[in-house]
């Protein structure tokens, strides 16, 4: 799973 | 936030800033691939959707603001104020080549099926490969001037660092983001050569020159 709890990355 | 992702960031907009002061201060646009440029814009307007929906940080905000009003200014700058000194005849990489793929894969492969994971999906992947006009461009001429080696060492450095990032987010956060990694490292591999051509000739104080 992981990446989808919002980016927060740019 | 790690040290890495912050070193990134700034490699990033020192990237953009670097490259805005070059065309500025020439009042010329030749050697830059406008159509690499355009497609950053497209990166950044379909990445950024969530500017107003999604709150992270003021920090984060502010940079979205910032990539995005740089990029347009760039493409302005490139295709209206100095558009004759843009070397369009030389800037001959086809976009749909890596736009239409970007968007098939962004189709498939997403966090979410919705409008706003997709176009994210596609940013991301549009980003790793949006440098190929550019690195066309350089080849084909054969040289880049100093400011835009400099340019493409600072942008190239900005995803290496983003790398370093995730390897300290996995091991310390457990966060783990398949996409912004696969492609990360695909967009820092295309730098490769770049890089090397880099540290070989700029660095010792040369103009980059590709031999054939």
């Amino acid at each position: 799973e992981g990446g989808n709890e919002g980016h927060d990355e740019l | 936030m790690t040290l890495f992702r912050l070193a990134g960031d700034l490699s990033h907009v020192l990237a953009i800033l670097l490259l805005l002061y070059k065309i500025w201060t020439t009042k010329s646009a030749a050697g830059i691939s406008g159509k690499t440029q355009l497609m950053f814009c497209m990166v950044y307007v379909t990445r950024y959707l969530d500017l107003f929906t999604s709150f992270i940080s003021v920090y984060n905000s502010t940079m979205k603001v910032l990539f995005i009003s740089a990029s347009v200014a760039t493409v302005y700058l490139i295709y209206f104020k100095f558009k004759a000194t843009y070397d369009g005849n030389h800037d001959t990489f086809r976009m749909e080549f890596v736009i239409v793929p970007a968007l098939i894969l962004a189709l498939i492969w997403n966090y979410a099926f919705t409008f706003f994971e997709i176009s994210w999906a596609f940013s991301i992947f549009l980003e790793a490969v949006a440098i190929l006009p550019q690195l066309f461009m350089v080849t084909k001429t054969g040289e880049a001037e100093n400011i835009t080696s400099h340019y493409l060492f600072a942008l190239g450095s900005y995803r290496a660092l983003y790398i370093l990032n995730w390897i300290d987010r996995y091991y310390f956060e457990g966060h783990w983001d398949p996409i912004a990694v696969t492609a990360g490292i695909v967009q820092t591999v295309l730098y490769g050569d770049f890089f090397y051509l880099y540290f070989t000739r700029v660095i010792k104080g040369r103009k980059l020159q590709v031999l054939p």
